[in-house]
């Protein structure tokens, strides 16, 4: 009802010098701490591929479901977010243990042979990063210290 | 201007060097390197002065942006980060080590000094380079110092209340219309998750810093919407427009669902700044209600608001200091005409204190309008509550009350019809949740209508409504709330209004309404 | 001016806040679980 007003100068000015921000926008990564290990960088895939995450991929159900090699690629690639710390949630909770000094995941492989106040000792498979392979150990000792 | 004979290569060759060594070890070489780092600019000298070490700043930052400009065209903005991360990083381990532990004010004067710096080169550079302007770098540092502060490594947070105030004044300094070409992102940095929590979560060391950071962010808020007021009020949305409104819609949806009590707290300042045909967003604004609250359906049949629990009992919050918007003397005049009804005079002047300019569409200062309607009201509530009246449509009328109606109905006969539009919709901004403004706004606008000596007045108090109806929603309850009663009510006798048969599509969105609605 | 608000890519009917996964006022989508900064214990710091 009020109709239009005549733009001032500056406003136009101000008009002129947002086109040339529009052509210079932010990108995500520029309001993001570096991610050295999986850098964010913007791709065109193809419109049939999916454009947003699924529904409910951020809850824990949604994580125990997924395989553990991709909750171990989101725990070793994706350090210092919630997609790590949601990760090691649900390897917990697929009865993995996190050990602090070896920095990797261990499972027990069946019921250790020895177990004390302060450590467990028998046969567990473990998730080697520097090999990206799970592999099993016999005759390891668990120190309970190092057990996050 | 005039720096030492020296002082810049030797800052660069420093910055370079911390670059290079320093700024990607751990935390713990990272504080070694630190330590040794300082000596090396003490034995140059840079902390001789204060003026010293504000040049070393000023220094590095224009080092670090001239070479992001370099990167950014080759297309390597990772590199452009690690840069000017590391600058950061310094600039955070000198704020963390300046003073000692207990006395902040040096770092929170430092902290303050640098970001006042980077607001600087921003503003030179974008006056400088004009469309050559690249505001990442600045982006990124203004951001990255944001993160660092909140870092628990840092440790800055006994000062953390004093950081966000810092960054609300350089974010002020570089508002979008001091700094348009920053406006993307200025508005991405405001609206990012880390500063919406700091500043909006009710979790600064007081209540009451807890209240002056919400009035901080509704300041940031306001400056925005002064930036894009002009080019939305002439509907004039360019893709550059149309792109910051569109992030601003999201903004505040944000607000809407996370922080209703922000919004509620600043509805006023947010409302005296939207555009008046900015309906959707202010409705946005206005739809806001505490979380605690529970809200009955406006379609309840019957639903009686006075009888809506303690509706009347509270005032709801205003936290901006409106009454400053109004002339000491247009003050006094309405103070002595409200105690004493002279000078008589008094109303045929209000129109002159409120037409400010001969120009059509901009007659009006709106922000007056705003503060006069929601001064006498506020005034016209405490005056029914002194005699215990709630208000209904006869107590408007009750002696005690009268000389608030009257100045309300000289305004809607006296004003020309952009004068009343702008009256009426300062009423219909106070038109939220159940609380005694919505209550008691509902009820002089629906006397206004039942009062009016023309049905042109009718007409437009009916326009302002439908106007913020048939937008998309969130529609405010007390809009809906105040509509219902209008087209229900027979003792308004709306459909006998000539206007709601004016055109058979009018009627039929009438008759659609109110099968809705009734 | 009117505009569709639940076409802007935000979650309305979510019960979490929506900040936490706020991604920007010019983006259409949520964050990413690997966008959010997040307090992860310190020996998850491996790399």
């Amino acid at each position: 009802p009020l109709g239009k007003t005549v733009l001032t100068k500056e406003q136009n000015q101000h008009l002129a010098i947002l086109e040339g921000a529009y052509k210079k926008l932010p990108h995500p990564s520029d309001t993001e701490r570096s991610r050295n290990y999986l850098p964010r960088i913007a791709v065109n895939t193809p419109a049939h591929y999916p454009q947003v995450p699924p529904v409910g991929h951020d809850s824990l159900d949604f994580l125990c479901k997924l395989n553990c090699d991709t909750l171990f690629f989101m725990f070793y690639y994706m350090e210092g977010t919630k997609a790590q710390f949601l990760a090691a949630q649900a390897l917990k909770k697929l009865s993995w243990r996190f050990h602090t000094r070896y920095m990797m995941w261990f499972q027990r492989y069946e019921e250790p042979k020895v177990i004390t106040d302060e450590y467990e000792m028998g046969t567990y498979v473990y998730f080697d990063y520097s090999k990206w392979a799970q592999n099993r150990k016999d005759g390891f000792t668990f120190e309970y210290k190092y057990l996050e | 201007f005039e720096d030492p004979e020296g002082l810049k290569e030797k800052s660069e060759q420093l910055l370079h060097e911390w670059i290079q060594h320093h700024s990607s070890l751990p935390l713990k070489e990272n504080t070694k390197a630190f330590q040794q780092f300082v000596l090396q600019m003490n034995s140059q000298g840079l902390f001789k002065t204060d003026d010293m070490i504000t040049r070393f700043f000023r220094i590095c930052t224009e080092n670090c942006v001239e070479t992001c400009y370099i990167l950014i065209t080759k297309n390597q903005r990772q590199a452009c980060y690690q840069r000017l991360d590391a600058f950061v990083k310094l600039i955070i381990l000198l704020v963390k080590h300046s003073g000692d532990q207990t006395n902040h004010v040096n770092k929170i004067n430092l902290f303050n000094k640098v970001l006042g710096l980077i607001a600087g080169c921003l503003l030179y550079d974008q006056e400088s380079k004009l469309g050559q302007f690249e505001p990442m770098p600045f982006h990124r540092l203004f951001f990255m110092l944001l993160f660092e502060a909140n870092l628990p490594e840092n440790n800055l947070e006994p000062i953390i209340y004093h950081v966000l105030q810092a960054f609300v004044n350089v974010y002020h300094i570089i508002r979008p219309t001091k700094a348009p070409g920053f406006a993307y992102s200025w508005l991405e940095l405001v609206s990012h998750r880390v500063f919406l929590s700091k500043m909006l979560q009710v979790s600064q060391p007081t209540p009451d810093q807890s209240f002056k950071s919400w009035n901080m962010y509704a300041t940031i808020l306001t400056q925005l919407i002064k930036f894009l007021s002009p080019f939305l009020r002439n509907i004039e949305l360019t893709q550059s427009v149309m792109l910051l409104y569109k992030g601003t819609l999201r903004l505040f949806l944000v607000l809407l669902h996370d922080f209703p009590e922000f919004l509620c707290n600043s509805h006023y300042q947010l409302c005296d700044a939207i555009p008046s045909n900015c309906i959707q967003l202010r409705n946005l604004v206005l739809s806001a209600f505490p979380r605690s609250m529970k809200l009955p359906d406006p379609l309840t049949p019957n639903l009686k608001v006075d009888m809506i629990a303690d509706i009347d009992a509270n005032p709801p919050k205003i936290a901006y200091p409106y009454t400053y918007n109004i002339p000491s003397k247009l003050k006094n005049d309405l103070d002595s005409y409200i105690k004493t009804r002279a000078p008589i005079s008094f109303l045929s002047d209000l129109r002159s204190y409120l037409q400010t300019s001969p120009e059509i569409g901009s007659r009006y200062n709106i922000q007056l309008m705003n503060a006069l309607v929601m001064y006498v009201g506020t005034y016209g509530i405490q005056a029914l509550r002194s005699k215990s009246l709630t208000p209904t449509h006869t107590n408007l009328t009750h002696a005690v009350h009268s000389t608030y109606i009257d100045i309300f109905q000289t305004l809607v006969a006296d004003l020309d019809s952009e004068g009343r539009y702008l009256f009426i919709n300062a009423i219909a901004n106070q038109l939220r949740y159940p609380n005694s403004h919505t209550h008691y706004f509902g009820c002089v606008l629906l006397n206004l209508f039942s009062e009016a000596n023309t049905e042109a007045i009718q007409e437009q108090i009916t326009r302002v409504l439908l106007e913020r109806l048939i937008v998309n929603r969130p529609h405010p309850w007390g809009l809906l709330v105040t509509f219902i009663e209008l087209i229900k009510n027979p003792q308004f006798k709306f459909w006998n209004h000539q206007f709601v048969h004016c055109a058979p599509e009018i009627e039929k969105m009438f008759l659609s309404l109110g099968k809705n609605c009734v | 001016l009117g505009t569709d608000l639940t076409t802007l890519g935000l979650n309305l009917n979510s019960n979490e806040n929506l900040y936490h996964s706020f991604l920007s006022p010019f983006s259409d989508s949520p964050c990413r679980l690997q966008d959010i900064d997040f307090p992860v214990p310190t020996e998850y710091i491996i790399n």
